[in-house]
Parts: structure tokens; C-alpha cells; sequence
């Protein structure tokens, strides 16, 4: 147990390594441990990880939540994020969500370029009792978009979910690709998207914050899903990109099955890092 | 070319007469930061920046008139000895078919990975099979299938069958009555804290012994990269390794942290989705890059 002065840095070191080790960066583990160092607490160890714990939720709570407004039908929701995070898994455990909750869901192919990428989506919205629009490989993501949000608006669906092709944030020509197929659901119904969630891989590193600013500013992210916090990796890097750039948590993935989302709770995940 | 933290690192030794034990460790400060800033796992950070720390407290800087180009030379050289010899693509055995075993964490890159290597396999007028051996991702053998009508090579299947060692076994036995050159087996996606999937991954070597086990990382991994490596190393062992999705703009200091944790080679890179985005890993060039 540490107690004394020389004790009081070799806690706080251990603790910022710990953090850096959870992936929330040098800069953020940094300015955690000074705000905590610096704040005159007893410095036991076991202290000084409840106020660290504190501070995390404290700044994962601060992140905005936007009013997300269901009451336009359809509720469209795009997805988004870079290659093989876990976006059309994500997909096929929302749409369980909304259909478990009583909602009509339609879910729109618009990655129109990955091989085997609409069949992939395909069996998922068999699984999960959710209709499908889609084009040939190789058509126009937007279009598509276009007309999932037209059929869905028609026949009166409750949720639209838009899947769309994996993309690295540097590629401008994707991120323009992305940019208009959330303008294009726009058009057909009024404020869509309603919500766009970046879906981030929990063993990415420090750019998921490059993805998370980038994703921002190119087509307005409401909410991050965390995925693959099943496996070793923490994932802390959302806290530094709470702390940056204010986007709120919605999901966290842990696991390949339908039933594998839960809420994100600021909480849970503090006491998870820290373990 | 050096970047930022390596140039105020070079100013705490620079102008300095005489270079002191505290310049050399102020500067790998800022070494540290950047490759933390870079993913590099931060145990692997301690122990680089120490073994840095050794050689340049070496009478060679201290004495130096440009102590500081000497340094910042020691941190690159080091890196660059650390990331191995490049160009050691994969080789074909003596006898074929030579056997590639493909493993990774979810999303990796693996399936798309299976095909370069295939594209780069046919340029050298090689023929060969891959083996879909996913069989828990939906349509994860349609999308091998597609991947290899596109390279073009031939793909070897069974729908509807859950006994992936079984399905990898028969392919090779297919594809030694064909007497192809090569065969490359599509693993699923797991996680290496999931025993009975890295059971699977073992029943397939014992089986069918690849000369060539390959680990296909994301290059974005962060510091969890050295648990996967140890995990994967451990477990099954690794010959090679294929770092995927480096045309972003992630510095890629998972490259160190692997090389460092398994001692496997880094054979190539992945830099697009299409089947020509295969780079031989250049050691040099992924130091600079890391170094930022
Ligand atoms: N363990 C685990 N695996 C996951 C999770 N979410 C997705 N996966 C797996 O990650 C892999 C990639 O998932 P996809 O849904 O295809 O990812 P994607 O982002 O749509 O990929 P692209 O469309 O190619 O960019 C699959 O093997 C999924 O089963 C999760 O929360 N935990
Ligand atoms: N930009 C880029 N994308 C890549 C690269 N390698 C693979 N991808 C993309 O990454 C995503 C995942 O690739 P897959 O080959 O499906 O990955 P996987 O490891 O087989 O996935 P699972 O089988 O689900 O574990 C796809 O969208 C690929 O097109 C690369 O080097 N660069
Ligand atoms: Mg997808
Ligand atoms: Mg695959």
C-alpha cells in the first residue's frame, strides 16, 4: 500500500501506465493522472484509483446527448466507420433492438463494393426478421439510400438502418461518398440522418480519434459504438475522444451474436478499465 | 523528415558542450512520447528508450561534436534493426504444395489478405487453392469465392459443413491430386482469449502442418497488440506476419510491438482493398513512419 511521498509517484506512475495500457493515450492519461496528483487526496492506491475512476466518468458523462427525436418515421440511422470494424455486425444487433421493441426495420445495402458485402447483410436481416433494399454490386451507394428511405417512408417502417462500405478516413473521395449518401436520406425524409454512429474496433489504437474528427466533420457523428470489448483490449481511447471532441458513447459490441450490444454505461466501463 | 518530439529531442542535446547522462534522458522523453503518440505498447517503449539510453550513453555521443545527429541516428538505426530484414517474402517449399495457414483477430483483413498473397502468387506463375475454412461469418465463403474469381484461383468449399480442420484437410488433399503449388487457408476471425477458437487454430496445424502460419494484424492495433502477439505466438506460433490497412494515416507502432513480442517477420503490408495493395515491408520506411 503506498504512503509516503516517493510511494505517492510510483502510484501515480503505475496508474498512468495502466491508462496509457487501456489505449487513452499519453496526452489524456496525462492530464488525468496530474489533475488527480494534483488534487491533495490521500495518495493510497486505493484512493487514487477511485478519484481516477471518478474523473473517467466524470468526463464520459460530460459528452452531450443529443435529444435523438423518434417521432419522424421513419428513424433513419446511418453507420459509419473504417474497414472491418464491426458496422454490419452492429447493424444486425440494432435492428434485433428496435425489432425486439416493437419496430418495423428495413435495412439498406449501401456498401455496394466489398465482395460478398449485401449477402453478408442479407442473411443478418434474415435472422433478425428485417426487409432489405438493394442494388447490384457496383451501383450507386446514395441511390441506394435514396430508395430504402423511400420504400421504408411508403410502407410506413418504423427504422432505417443505413449499412455502408468500410472506408479509411484519409480516402476523400469515400468520405465525400459517405457525405452524400446521409445528405441524399436528407431528401426523402425530413432531418435524416437522425443519427449516425461511427463504429469504432476496441483494439484500434490512437486513430480511432483521427476517425472520430474525421467522420465528424465530413458527415456529423451522433454516436460512437465501441466494438470487440470482448477481447483484451479497453478501448479507452473513447475517453479521450469524450474529452476532445464531446461525441457520447451510445453501444458497446461484445461479440459476434445479435444479443452481443449493451447501452454504454460510463460506470461499468470506468471499473472495467481500471481492472 | 524527423518529426517534431525527435527535433525537440535533438535540441536538448544540441548546444550543449558537453552532453550530460540527464540531456540523453531528457531527450528519450520525448523519444518516449512519441512512439506512445505512435501505439507502440508502452512496456515495449520502456525497454527500447533503455536499450537506446545504453548505446547512447556509449563515450561515442558524449564525445561527439554533433552529439545530438548521433543520437537521433541511434533511435532510428535501433528502430530500424528492430523491425527485422525486409523483403523476406513468403517462400515456397521444396515440396509442394506449400501449405499457408492464415490467423487473425476479427476484421483483421485476413480474407482479402488470402487473395493478395494468391495475386502475388499467380504473377510469379504459380497455381494454387485457397481454402474457405469460415464457417461462422455469414457469407464469409461467398466473399472468398468473389475475392478468388477476381485474382483468378481457384477456391475450394463446403457449404453447410461445421467442422472447419475437416474442410481445410480436404482441400489440401484436393489440392495435392491437382498438383497445385500453393495452398492458403481463410481462417474466421477470433479472439485469442477465446480457448475453444484457438483450439481450432491448433487442431488445423496438427492436421495439415503449414510451412507457413501467418498472423494478419490491423496496423491501426494498439497497445493490445502485444497481447495478441504473445497470445498467437504462444499458442500457435507465428512465421510471418501481414500488417493490413497501412494506407491510413495511423503511424503503425503495433509493427514494433508485435516484432518485438513474437520475433516473427514482417513479410508485407496491406495498403488498399484492391488485390494488387500488397507491400513487401520495407523495415527503414516503417521506422521513419513510426518515428513520425
Ligand atoms: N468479438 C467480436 N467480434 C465482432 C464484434 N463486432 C463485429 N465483430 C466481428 O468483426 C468482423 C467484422 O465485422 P463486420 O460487421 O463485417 O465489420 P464491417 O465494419 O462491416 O466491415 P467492412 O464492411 O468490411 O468494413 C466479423 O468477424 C464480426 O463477427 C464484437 O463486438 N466482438
Ligand atoms: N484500406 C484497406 N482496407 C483493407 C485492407 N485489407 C483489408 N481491408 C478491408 O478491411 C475489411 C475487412 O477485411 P476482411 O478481409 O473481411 O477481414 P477478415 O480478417 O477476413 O475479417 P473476419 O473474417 O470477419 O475476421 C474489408 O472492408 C477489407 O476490404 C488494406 O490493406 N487496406
Ligand atoms: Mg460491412
Ligand atoms: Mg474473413
Amino acid at each position: 500500500i503506498a504512503r509516503g511521498g516517493g510511494d505517492r509517484a510510483g502510484t501515480l506512475e503505475s496508474i498512468e501506465e495502466l491508462l496509457i495500457g487501456a489505449d487513452i493515450g499519453v496526452r489524456t492519461a496525462g492530464a488525468i493522472v496530474e489533475k488527480v496528483g494534483s488534487s491533495g487526496i490521500s495518495l493510497n492506491e486505493e484512493s487514487v484509483r477511485d478519484t481516477i475512476r471518478n474523473e473517467i466518468i466524470s468526463i464520459l458523462s460530460g459528452t452531450c446527448q443529443p435529444g435523438v427525436d423518434l417521432l419522424v418515421k421513419p428513424h433513419v440511422i446511418m453507420v459509419v466507420g473504417v474497414n472491418g470494424t464491426g458496422k454490419t455486425t452492429t447493424i444486425a444487433k440494432l435492428a434485433h433492438r428496435y425489432k425486439t421493441a416493437g419496430n418495423q426495420v428495413l435495412l439498406a445495402a449501401c456498401d455496394t463494393f466489398r465482395a460478398a458485402a449485401i449477402e453478408q447483410l442479407e442473411i443478418w436481416a434474415g435472422r433478425v426478421g428485417a426487409d432489405v433494399v438493394k442494388h447490384k454490386p457496383g451501383a450507386d451507394a446514395a441511390s441506394v439510400a435514396y430508395d430504402a428511405c423511400s420504400a421504408a417512408a411508403s410502407r410506413g417502417m418504423d427504422t432505417v438502418i443505413i449499412d455502408t462500405a468500410g472506408r479509411l478516413q484519409t480516402k476523400k473521395n469515400l468520405m465525400d461518398e459517405v457525405a452524400k449518401i446521409g445528405r441524399v436520406t436528407g431528401k426523402v425524409v425530413d432531418g435524416a440522418p437522425h443519427e449516425v454512429l461511427l463504429v469504432l474496433d476496441a483494439t484500434t489504437g490512437q486513430n480511432s480519434i483521427s476517425q472520430a474528427k474525421a467522420f465528424s466533420e465530413v458527415c456529423g457523428v451522433t454516436g460512437i459504438v465501441m466494438a470487440k470489448l470482448d477481447g483484451t483490449a479497453k478501448g479507452g481511447i473513447v475517453v479521450a475522444i469524450a474529452k476532445e471532441l464531446g461525441i457520447p458513447i451510445q453501444f458497446i459490441g461484445t461479440g459476434e451474436s445479435i444479443d452481443d450490444l449493451a447501452a454504454f454505461d460510463p460506470e461499468t466501463f470506468a471499473t472495467a478499465l481500471l481492472g | 523528415e524527423i518529426s517534431e518530439k525527435l527535433e525537440s529531442a535533438l535540441k536538448r542535446i544540441k548546444g550543449h558542450g558537453k552532453i550530460s547522462e540527464k540531456n540523453v534522458t531528457d531527450a528519450l522523453k520525448d523519444v518516449r512520447l512519441a512512439l506512445l503518440e505512435a501505439d507502440v505498447n508502452y512496456k515495449v517503449v520502456k525497454q527500447f528508450t533503455d536499450d537506446v539510453k545504453t548505446k547512447a550513453l556509449g563515450k561515442e555521443v558524449l564525445t561527439s561534436i554533433t552529439p545530438g545527429q548521433l543520437f537521433v541516428k541511434i533511435v532510428y538505426e535501433e528502430l530500424r534493426d528492430l523491425m527485422g530484414e525486409g523483403a523476406k517474402e513468403v517462400a515456397l517449399a521444396p515440396n509442394p504444395p506449400t501449405v499457408i495457414m492464415v490467423a487473425g483477430l476479427q476484421g483483421s483483413g485476413k480474407t482479402t489478405a488470402c487473395a493478395k498473397l494468391a495475386r502475388r502468387f499467380s504473377q510469379k506463375g504459380k497455381k494454387g487453392m485457397l481454402i474457405a475454412a469460415d464457417i461462422y461469418r455469414p457469407a464469409a465463403v461467398d466473399q472468398l469465392e468473389t475475392l478468388g474469381k477476381a485474382v483468378p484461383v481457384e477456391v475450394y468449399y463446403e457449404r453447410d459443413e461445421d467442422d472447419a480442420v475437416g474442410i481445410v484437410e480436404r482441400g489440401l488433399k484436393a489440392a495435392k491430386s491437382k498438383a497445385l503449388d500453393y495452398v492458403i487457408a481463410d481462417t474466421a476471425g477470433r479472439l485469442h482469449v477465446d480457448e475453444k477458437m484457438m483450439e481450432e487454430l491448433t487442431d488445423i496445424r496438427e492436421r495439415v502442418h503449414p510451412h507457413e502460419t501467418i498472423l494478419v494484424a490491423d496496423g491501426m492495433t494498439g497497445q493490445d497488440a502485444v497481447t495478441i502477439a504473445k497470445e498467437f505466438s504462444s499458442t500457435l506460433g507465428i512465421d510471418g506476419v501481414i500488417l493490413t490497412k497501412m494506407d491510413g494515416d495511423e503511424r503503425g507502432g503495433a509493427a514494433l510491438s508485435i516484432r518485438a513480442v513474437s520475433g516473427a517477420p514482417i513479410r508485407y503490408i496491406g495498403v488498399g482493398e484492391k488485390l494488387d495493395a500488397l507491400e513487401v515491408f520495407h523495415p527503414e520506411r516503417m521506422a521513419s513512419r513510426i518515428l513520425g
